[in-house]
């Protein structure tokens, strides 16, 4: 699993 | 996109919309922190400052614009509008000590140790504390209308919702943010007495009064 690095939450 | 985030995006929507109404209506900020408006407003500007860089999607463009101007319209109504009506006696929570801590653990423990890594992180951790100037201020007074807690059980909700998400995102995307997700599960367990109070007492039609 890996880190999340775009931002596309609010 | 999944459900759960779009029920969170939504009920998020809701909430300031119905805060946005119940002082419109009742020409009153009566009950409501400015303080933490403050903070909300601090927390999508110093978060949605990428809306000049990326473009994720329309919804997200709209979305954002949308949490900023509603907030920064709150806070007009409050400190400008309906200044009279706001309870600058009882909102006295210091969030000083809410940002700068937020500020020193974003320089701290962030994914990258750039300009927008850090304040999107600073963000995270203070919109996990912002709600705690309208808590304290709920307890002050000992009582909430039933439109403001209707306002506060939509944005507890939100990010409820929001780690629903999270692990549907683990799962199913094979990706996960641990930051957002500590900060998100503070969040939501600040709201649970005030969740508790809400099912017990305002949708049984009492009036959300806190044990004095």
């Amino acid at each position: 699993k890996e880190q999340n690095k775009e931002k596309d939450e609010l | 996109m999944n459900i759960f985030r779009l029920l969170g995006d939504l009920s998020h929507l809701l909430a300031i919309i119905i805060l946005l109404v119940k002082i419109w209506k009742t020409r009153s900020c009566a009950g409501i922190s400015g303080k933490s408006q403050i903070l909300f407003a601090v927390v999508y500007t110093s978060r949605y400052l990428d809306l000049i860089n990326a473009f994720i999607s329309p919804y997200n463009t709209i979305m954002k614009i949308v949490f900023l101007a509603a907030s920064y319209g709150t806070i007009y109504l409050m400190y400008m509008k309906f200044k009279a009506t706001y309870d600058v006696n009882h909102d006295t929570f210091r969030i000083e000590f809410l940002i700068a801590p937020a500020a020193v653990l974003a320089l701290i423990v962030n994914h990258a140790f750039e300009p927008l890594e850090i304040l999107w992180t600073f963000s995270i951790y203070l919109e996990s504390v912002a709600i705690l100037p309208q808590l304290f201020l709920v307890s002050k007074t000992g009582e909430a209308e039933s439109i403001t807690s209707h306002y506060l059980f939509m944005l507890g909700s939100y990010r409820a919702l929001y780690i629903f998400n999270w692990i549907y995102r683990y799962y199913a995307e094979n990706h996960y943010d641990l930051i957002a997700i500590v900060a998100g599960i503070v969040q939501t367990v600040l709201y649970c007495d005030f969740f508790y109070l809400y099912i017990t007492k305002v949708l049984k039609g009492k009036k959300l009064q806190l044990p004095a």
